[in-house]
């Protein structure tokens, strides 16, 4: 553990305490892509399947058990409880064309054709695509609330300091993983024009608005 | 259950 991990692993905790204070305070889900949502349920299923036989640390598993469970409940949130505020009309991303392509790299690109390795890099290829829908449909409203663009922003900076938590790894360890290496990498980039924006704007006190 | 690579991240 270095400090670019434990900052990085508090930053996605923090996004996923930003997004449930959204829905809880706005009692709404507007402007949050379900499918994005339920993209990432899908890949902590499929990568922490592992909590059951395979042991790091006390901190590791329950990290895996909170973002299992945090996600389930976010769908949940989404689905259920505040379905009225949900807006499928905006949210026209079609995830097909993200699952199938992950799927099939999963089965050519992983480190041994086992059942978990498979499920481990399509977790990784997956994740890297996952807010591709949410990505989409601020496009799509051309504008989002604040609490929402901390929320982007927390899960971005998680992604990012994964970046130099590996640099780090690599310059002490000679830790290696080009499967979680270019997914990453591809990850973070898609995250640069948001980036862009919540600078020039969001913390500039303005109102987060794509330009027409 | 034997993993290939390391996998203490998440």
């Amino acid at each position: 553990m270095n400090i670019f991990r434990l900052t990085a692993d508090l930053m996605h905790l923090a996004s996923i305490f930003i997004l449930l204070l959204k829905i809880q305070k706005t009692r709404s889900c507007a402007g949050i892509s379900f499918k994005s949502q339920l993209l990432y349920a899908l890949v902590f299923i499929t990568r922490y399947i592992d909590l059951f036989f395979y042991w790091v640390s006390l901190y590791n598993t329950l990290m895996k058990i909170f973002f299992i469970g945090s996600s389930l409940y976010i769908v949940y949130l989404m689905q259920v409880k505040f379905r009225a505020t949900n807006d499928p009309v905006l949210d026209t991303f079609r995830i097909e064309y993200l699952l199938a392509p992950c799927a099939l790299l999963a089965l050519v690109a992983n480190y041994a054709f086992t059942a978990q390795e498979i499920l481990w890099a399509f977790s990784v290829y997956l994740e890297a695509g996952a807010i591709l829908p949410q990505l989409f449909m601020l496009q799509r409203r051309g504008e989002a609330e604040t609490i929402t663009t901390h929320y982007l922003f927390a899960l971005g900076a998680y992604r990012g300091l994964y970046l130099l938590n590996w640099i780090y790894r690599y310059w002490a360890e000679g830790y290696v993983d080009w499967i979680a290496w270019i997914a990453g990498l591809v990850q973070t980039g898609l995250y640069t024009d948001f980036f862009y924006i919540y600078y020039t704007k969001v913390l500039k006190g303005q109102k987060f608005e794509l330009p027409a | 259950l034997e993993t290939v690579t390391i996998k203490d991240e998440l």
